[in-house]
């Protein structure tokens, strides 16, 4: 069955909808079946890529769609299931219903079977909608910029992580942790990184690089690899990919 | 009275924390005397300063404490209102109750009197929390990062603002757009201070340059003044506070 990512970091700003995007597209390079579902309000996915459909996320969780009437088929091996502004709605919404962990999980599970990957990019938050993705996942890829407050907000998440586990029965861990907007020459970078690989060991992928390339694509309505093959942008999630297709250990 | 400025922008990772800190700081030191609120769960203002607090916004807010009695002096002229994660629980609570919207004003005008300036740093949604803090301001601070993805999300921004004006009847404008994250090297973003100079006019502040000192000062616990007073940092927070002490416009 599928890998079911959730890329999630309640830290702004941090690189989750880079790293979902570029992920998604070089797992697809390597002929895996990839879905990249976006359960950000803000839509940056869709934004990102250039891609619109009539039928969104929000469509599935509130009006019973099929993801399959939604996805958006995007290149080879790659399909999309976007969001829009309507989703923050879905919080209210999803307070009110009782099963309401498991309603993305149920949507997800039906599609499974079609996919090897399933990459699902959060937005900024610890609300119901992202205990929903968490619930519907296998394992999270926590996406955390090299800075003293992305580093702050990684104990939230772990804890968040655990309280999905013990509150709402699913057990879930960390896949991987992928260090962003990394430079070198600066100390708070390097301290950063080390902060991170001491506490994750191998989960702790190698850094992607601060590199303005990455700025530019969703301007380009571009993956990193169409709009900059050759950049650090490239290479540093092209790393990321190869780490993911090894055996992911997950507990 | 005192001017009420909304520290806002969806968008994750904009640098809202870091512009409501120093120019809170700024302000202070120009003898006026300011508030800072933090009305993100996250805390990132508390992190940022080493700032502890038996009560926080949550408090005030759920608990119907006062104001006074949660504010942590932190400079002369500069008090602070932390947040903490239980904030996050307050959005399912605030959707239960009737006159939601108004329920921070209330608070926010009973020590208004005692303040020049309030800023209330906002976390990255358009929640119903960030609702009652628009309900609460005067004026709205947007702070932009420049590249494209920040740029889309002012469009939903000016929107969240028209709705809070139409649906709610508090009536509210931009106060001033802060570009930041700007490096002249880079033309995604020489191209979105562009743009936003073209749309916003005089309301766009001079750009916070990119500026590693920033990104430094919250791990010591310091404002971009104690930090690094020589910096690109300092100088560019200066110059927004200058332009927010000239008479700003509030339609
Ligand atoms: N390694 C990098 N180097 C330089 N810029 C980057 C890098 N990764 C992402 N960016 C840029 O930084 C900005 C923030 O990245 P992105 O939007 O992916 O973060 P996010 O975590 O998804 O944000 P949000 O919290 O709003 O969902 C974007 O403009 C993006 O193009
Ligand atoms: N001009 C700048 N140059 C370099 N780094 C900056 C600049 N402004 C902010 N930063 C750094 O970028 C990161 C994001 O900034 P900050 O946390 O203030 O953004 P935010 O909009 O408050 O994020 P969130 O959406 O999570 O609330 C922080 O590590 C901060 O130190
Ligand atoms: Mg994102
Ligand atoms: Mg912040």
């Amino acid at each position: 069955p599928a890998r079911v990512f959730a890329v999630l970091n309640q830290k702004g700003g941090t690189g989750k909808t880079t790293t979902s995007i570029n992920v998604a597209a070089g797992l697809a390079e390597r002929h895996r079946r990839v879905l990249l579902v976006d359960a950000d309000p803000q839509g940056n996915v869709a934004a990102s890529l250039g891609v619109r459909s009539k039928k969104s996320l929000y469509d599935v969780l509130m009006n019973g769609a099929a993801i399959a009437d939604a996805v958006v088929p995007l290149f080879e091996n790659l399909d999309v299931l976007t969001s829009d502004e309507r989703l923050a709605a879905a919080e209210i919404k999803l307070a009110q219903r009782p099963k309401r962990a498991g309603l993305l999980k149920r949507h997800i599970d039906s599609v499974a079977s079609q996919y090897d990957d399933i990459l699902i990019d959060c937005g900024p938050s610890l609300s119901l909608l992202n205990q929903n993705v968490l619930c519907a996942s296998t394992s999270v890829l926590v996406v955390v910029a090299c800075d003293y407050l992305s580093l702050v907000g990684v104990k939230q998440v772990l804890r968040t992580i655990k309280n999905v586990g013990a509150h709402l029965g699913h057990p879930i861990s960390v896949g991987a942790v992928v260090p962003t907007m990394y430079d070198a020459r600066a100390r708070i970078c390097r301290d950063a990184l080390d902060s991170l690989q001491k506490h994750f060991g191998d989960k702790c992928l190698p850094p992607v690089r601060h590199n303005v390339r990455l700025k530019e694509a969703p301007s380009k309505k571009k993956t990193i690899f169409e709009h900059a093959p050759g950049s650090h942008g490239a290479e540093d999630y092209l790393a990321v990919v190869d780490a993911l297709c090894a055996p992911v250990t997950e507990e």
